[in-house]
């Protein structure tokens, strides 16, 4: 991992001419002040915190110097359980998106076919959204635009026909990537939809899709989507505004499961593997 | 008698807890906090009386007044409005996603419902789907809607729907935007140029209810480029508990005049902040 670039960020450790107990309590108040306006769950903040604490204060550092390995425990601590990423084999794979309304799940369907069409897969996109107004539209329009592969049925309103249909068509691609409707923990009758096609049409990957401003709600409805599905990893959207991505970081923290992406900006191109060190330097920023 | 200032820091500190995890945004809660510690300086508790029920009470007030700062009746407003002048120009702007198309469709159901005739404009001549989106709300409500091709300059098509609307003795004019990020300075430029161009009578920021601490972000740097006059914070029936709504109003000081609560076109009541106060403490 970069330490370097966490370094930038956590200077007062790095400057600090000592590492005494006095320090490490100013310094866990500060990160958990900073994982607080960051989103954070605040109770995972509350247990980030406590664990900073007593492994700075209680763990020699054996090989490294006393500031980098503070720096180590803070680093490991906010990602644990997250790890560095995903890695998708580039072979025959479904990939299916799923999360709350508005996320950016359509726009993201299709900023990741793109990355891996510039990497020389074969990636194809299905309007798995019967819902929303226009949502064949929307996905169509973006998916010519950048020769990405589609399939949709503007008038059927039965999401799981339209899939089971457009993976049959799709058979040629190595990577389809399904769109599926907004919906939340609440809303029965979507949930429902979103096991059934999950059951129907077993993805290698299912994503769930969160918007780096999203809040506390979060790591709940994280775990619903976790219980109903089983999702894979996470995807955090429009990270080109000034929201640090804590609720997300949550709910990949309550999961267990990698941060797979990062969309931060509406242009195609706008997305990127998910970078740690980057990641945890602007939450504590 | 006289409080015991332990036991209030420990209630204080259950109360920011509360408050944190329920999206009120941290430099609101500190504030909101420090005005708490004000009003209880000094302040006598009667016997009998639990000191958590004095200062959620105290509480309660300081949040009624910080969402009711500026009372606002949409209705009113528009049948007021409406006899000054017509069109009435309405401006709907937020960051992407947050529910601003869909709410058009809402507010425009709720028009015609008190009998005022309506046309929408396609201001948002970016996003892919944008137009088509708004043509099936259009079909679906009986309204009608004023569109140029994707690409087209915003400002131009609000322009056309307001001749449009004025030529015909339309009541109320509705404009959607494209949905933009408080960060990029052109767009931002751009509702600049479309606000000063066509003068909305109100301009509504359309936030969601489970934004977190960003909430105040991007409100404030919203009101702070084109002032907008109120908030309609969407997607509550996710269940957030709404501390957002204290956010935005804490930041921008203009009232929450709607909740959205719901995808389909009847899911938009008005705020009640009593309701969004129990809500929060209870
Ligand atoms: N600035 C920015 N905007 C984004 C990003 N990702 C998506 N958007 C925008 O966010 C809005 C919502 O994106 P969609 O792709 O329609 O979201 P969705 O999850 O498919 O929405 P529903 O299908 O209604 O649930 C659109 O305006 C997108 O252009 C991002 O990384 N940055
Ligand atoms: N559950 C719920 N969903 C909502 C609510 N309001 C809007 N939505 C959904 O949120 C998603 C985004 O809504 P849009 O109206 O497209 O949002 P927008 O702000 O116009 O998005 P952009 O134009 O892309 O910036 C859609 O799936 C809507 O159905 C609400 O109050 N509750
Ligand atoms: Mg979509
Ligand atoms: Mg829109």
């Amino acid at each position: 991992m970069a330490l370097s670039s966490l370094k930038d960020v956590i200077r007062k450790i790095t400057r600090a001419s000592s590492i005494d107990k006095a320090f490490v309590e100013e310094m866990v108040r500060d990160i958990q002040r900073a994982l607080i306006r960051a989103d954070v769950n605040v109770r995972q903040v509350k247990e980030i915190s406590d664990t900073i604490k007593k492994r700075a204060l209680n763990e020699s550092p054996k090989s490294l110097n006393p500031r980098e390995h503070i720096i180590r425990i803070v680093y490991e601590e906010i990602l644990k359980g997250v790890g560095e990423g995903i890695e998708i084999p580039l072979k025959k794979t479904k990939i299916m998106l799923v999360g709350l309304q508005g996320s950016g799940k359509t726009t993201t369907a299709v900023k990741i076919a793109k990355y891996y069409k510039d990497r020389g897969v074969k990636t194809a996109v299905i309007a798995g959204d019967a819902y929303r107004p226009a949502a064949y539209h929307q996905l169509k329009q973006l998916a010519e635009r950048y020769g990405i592969g589609f399939y949709g049925e503007e008038n059927e309103r039965d999401a799981i026909k339209i899939v089971k249909k457009g993976v049959k068509e799709l058979k040629n691609y190595d990577m389809i990537i399904i769109d599926t409707a907004g919906r939340h923990a609440l809303e029965d009758e979507l949930i429902e939809e979103m096991k059934r096609m999950a059951n129907e049409i077993k993805p290698d990957y299912k994503f769930l899709v969160l918007d780096s401003a999203i809040g506390q709600l979060a790591s709940k409805q994280a775990e619903a989507f976790n219980s109903a599905i089983g999702i894979d990893g996470i995807i955090i959207t429009k990270f080109d505004g000034t929201a640090k991505g804590g609720g997300a970081l949550s709910a990949a923290r309550q999961i267990g499961i990698p941060i797979a992406f990062i969309g931060n900006g509406e242009k195609i191109e706008d997305i990127e593997k998910f970078d740690p060190a980057g990641f945890v330097s602007r939450l504590l920023g | 008698i006289i409080i015991d200032k332990k036991k209030l820091d420990g209630i204080l500190s259950e109360l920011e807890m509360i408050l944190l995890e329920s999206d009120v945004a941290f430099e609101v809660v500190e504030e909101i906090l420090e005005k708490l510690r004000e009003r209880l300086n000094g302040k006598r508790k009667k016997i009998g009386e639990k000191l958590s029920s004095l200062v959620i009470g105290e509480l309660k007030t300081i949040l009624l007044e910080i969402l009711g700062r500026e009372f606002f009746d949409f209705d009113e407003f528009i049948a007021e409005k409406i006899k000054e002048k017509k069109p009435v120009h309405i401006l709907f702007v937020g960051v992407n996603g947050t529910g601003k198309t869909t709410t058009i469709a809402k507010v425009a159901k709720r028009l015609l419902a008190n009998n005022y005739s309506v046309v929408i404009s396609a201001g948002d001549t970016f996003r892919a789907g944008a137009i088509e989106q708004l043509e099936v709300h259009a079909r679906n409500l009986g309204v009608r809607l004023i569109k140029h091709k994707l690409g087209a300059d915003p400002t131009a098509v609000i322009y056309d729907a307001l001749k449009h609307a004025k030529s015909r003795g339309i009541d109320v004019v509705l404009s959607d935007t494209a949905g933009r990020m408080h960060t990029k300075k052109n767009l931002i430029d751009q509702l600049e140029k479309i606000k000063r161009v066509t003068s909305p009578d109100l301009t509504i920021f359309v936030d969601e209810s489970i934004a977190g601490n960003d909430a105040i972000e991007r409100a404030r740097m919203f009101n702070e480029a084109i002032k907008i006059d109120g908030t309609i914070l969407t997607k509550m029936d996710a269940d957030p508990k709404g501390g957002t709504a204290i956010s935005i109003t804490y930041v921008t000081g203009k009232p929450i005049i709607f909740i959205g609560n719901g995808q389909g076109y009847d899911d938009l009541v008005k705020f009640d902040a009593k309701w969004l106060v129990e809500r929060l403490l209870d």
